[in-house]
């Protein structure tokens, strides 16, 4: 269970501070699906590395399963995100100087008793289920934007983790690719995974089993969909 | 008027050969809208390299208006692409340690003969016709990703380009953003720019006045729309 309490998260850049959160007020159980939508700008990328352990909030408290994340060391967060957390960053942010497959091997060489075998079959099953096997050994920049992104997708589910975050993980992609990495992320929701997408394609939102709206740093609706 | 003909493109990386565009004829009339989709792939950002004069075919021969570019050394290809050209990359391409203003302004200090005053107003056009004047003191890397796109947008049409070429400008755009951008490429078009735009967002292909379809490195359909 994740939950937000108060989080806000002000950028400070000279002499202007942006507020990119404000109490927020947030709690997504086991196994949900949530989608995360709003104008650019209005917070979304900024709330998912919140949840994704890799920015700390200005104000408030975020717990996962009960437990205070601004307690947790420098270490310590970096197991809980490396063990059960998958990340599709908006950017992609893939390693230029490795290549696909040695990107999308990664994050699995951070989790301790998995042997070589097991982590070769996950990278090849990763790159098949987004058709990107065939490129392999390539590197990032020979790639076209939508391989990039779905590079990025095969990382971050490579290692089956329990909370998938996305950041428009289908933003640069055709529908054809686009719905094959949705199938992908409905199969992790269907074994238990805990999702949070953010999406501006209205049909990939209502695959979600619940929808919520940002604008300029706060949340406009927590309903159900 | 841009004419292609017979182009095609290979790229090379160890032992792969990749044919991402073959056999390509295509006309682009001045004045004219053209959208260009297609999958993931399929060579519509390499299309558009070519276009602007940022890449070479491997193959066959572009004209911009009767003359072979395959013949302009490197620094007149650069004075036609700075003097005609304005391009929206897929990836930003923003320069990290410049700030917004001066990403925007950068294509216009190549123009000779516009004095600061005039650079300077265009900068805070463009700005304002994105919604972003407010940060044009601030870094790219201080801004959501689709305040990059936003600020690409406006480097591009600043300096009221006679061509433009867009690769998916609202990708990571909301649709108020998104219609936003949009309003502002027909409005170029509607002063007579040419533009060559790539979507996969079936509602802007519409605007333009003809959709080409790239599968596999070829072209699959060259109708009116
Ligand atoms: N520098 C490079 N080296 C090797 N292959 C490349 C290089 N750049 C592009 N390619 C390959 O050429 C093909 C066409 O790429 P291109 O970027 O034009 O596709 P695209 O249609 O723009 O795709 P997307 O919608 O994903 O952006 C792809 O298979 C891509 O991997
Ligand atoms: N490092 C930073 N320094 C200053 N401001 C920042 C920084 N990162 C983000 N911001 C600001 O915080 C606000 C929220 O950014 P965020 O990236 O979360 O938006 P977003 O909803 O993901 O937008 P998009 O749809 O464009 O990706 C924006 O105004 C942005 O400019
Ligand atoms: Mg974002
Ligand atoms: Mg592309």
């Amino acid at each position: 269970l994740l939950e937000l309490r108060g989080i806000g998260k002000n950028f400070h850049t000279d002499d202007v501070e942006t507020r990119a959160l404000a109490d927020i007020e947030l709690s997504i159980g086991k196994g949900e699906f949530v989608s995360i939508s709003g104008p650019s700008g209005s917070g979304k990328s900024t709330l998912l590395s919140i949840l994704g352990l890799l920015d700390v909030p200005t104000q408030g408290e975020y717990r996962i399963d009960g437990q205070d994340t601004a307690k947790l060391d420098p270490t310590r967060r970096a197991v809980v995100r490396n063990k059960s957390i998958g990340f599709i960053f908006q950017a992609f942010n893939l390693i230029g100087d490795l290549t696909v497959e040695e990107n999308v091997a990664l994050p699995l060489t951070y989790r301790r008793n998995m042997p070589a075998a097991e982590r070769k079959q996950r990278v090849a099953q990763a790159l098949d289920a987004v058709n990107m096997s065939h490129r392999a050994r390539h590197l990032p920049a020979q790639l076209s934007g939508g391989q990039q992104q779905r590079v990025a997708v095969a990382r971050a589910v490579a290692g089956d983790p329990l909370i998938l975050l996305a950041d428009e993980p289908t933003g640069n992609l055709d529908s054809k690719n686009g719905d094959a990495v949705m199938e992908l992320l409905e199969g992790l929701h269907a074994n238990g995974a805990t999702i949070c997408m953010v999406t501006h394609n209205p049909d990939y939102a209502r695959k979600a089993t619940r929808v919520v709206e940002l604008f300029d740093g706060r949340l406009a609706e927590n309903g159900r969909s």
